[in-house]
């Protein structure tokens, strides 16, 4: 049974180098018939640069993914503890009868934009 | 296709960057 | 699954072998060479997309830990409200 499973996985370790070969060849020809010009690039390079724009976009995507998150749950927080931090000053204002300057048109469209 | 992709996602990114920039200033407004 | 695996890897050799064979004939005819060279137009401009989103995530990871500085500083603003309170 071992002898087997060795004779199976050369077999697969044969197959898996004939095609690396396969591969090779094939480049090796298509770059020796589109020698590369300027602005000109030959199949393969162009296959080989399509692969590696694909991984970079999804890198990039898998990057983008959770700082979105990240922000859009800072901001909430933020939002909260302003409304939270607005309440409080005007529950202090009432309890003290302290007169605070009322709020200028920014700010109030400022706190609007918040809530 | 991919270049439709990658368009859209930057577009995504910059206006979300905008909003950032704004919220930031409308809270630095509140903390004055 | 290890057998799945290597099926999956000979399976993508053979794919990329049947791919760069459908090649092997491209640029012989003009008018595919022209194919080639939009395709070589149209992937240096995708590059270039690529360039601009990493610079705008780049700024969005500036702009996040800016937002995470703003929302510690309010907390501490709210304690010191809570506080006084």
């Amino acid at each position: 049974m071992e002898a087997e499973v060795d004779k199976l996985e050369l077999m697969f370790q044969k197959a898996d180098s004939d095609l690396d070969y396969i591969q090779y060849r094939l480049e090796y020809e298509i770059k020796t018939n589109h020698p590369e010009s300027a602005g000109e690039k030959n199949p393969v390079t162009l296959l080989k640069e399509m692969s590696a724009i694909k991984s970079r976009y999804q890198t990039l995507y898998a990057r983008f993914k959770p700082i979105a998150a990240e922000q859009k749950e800072t901001k909430n927080r933020i939002c909260a503890t302003m409304n939270k931090t607005m309440t409080m000053i005007q529950e202090l204002q009432k309890q003290t009868d302290l007169e605070l300057s009322p709020l200028t048109e920014e700010e109030k469209t400022a706190a609007e934009q918040l809530k | 296709t991919l270049k439709d992709d990658v368009s859209i996602l930057l577009d995504k990114a910059r206006l979300e960057n905008e909003e950032s920039m704004s919220f930031i200033k409308t809270t630095k407004v509140m903390m004055k | 699954s290890e057998l799945e695996q290597l099926c999956c890897h000979v399976n993508e050799k053979i794919g990329n072998i049947r791919k760069t064979l459908s090649l092997r004939n491209l640029g012989q005819e003009p008018t595919l060479k022209n194919v080639l060279n939009k395709i070589g137009g149209e992937i240096f401009a995708v590059n270039e997309l690529l360039n601009k989103l990493e610079l705008e995530i780049q700024y969005q990871e500036q702009t996040n830990s800016s937002l995470k500085e703003l929302c510690a500083s309010l907390e501490e603003d709210y304690k010191d409200v809570e506080h006084l309170k």
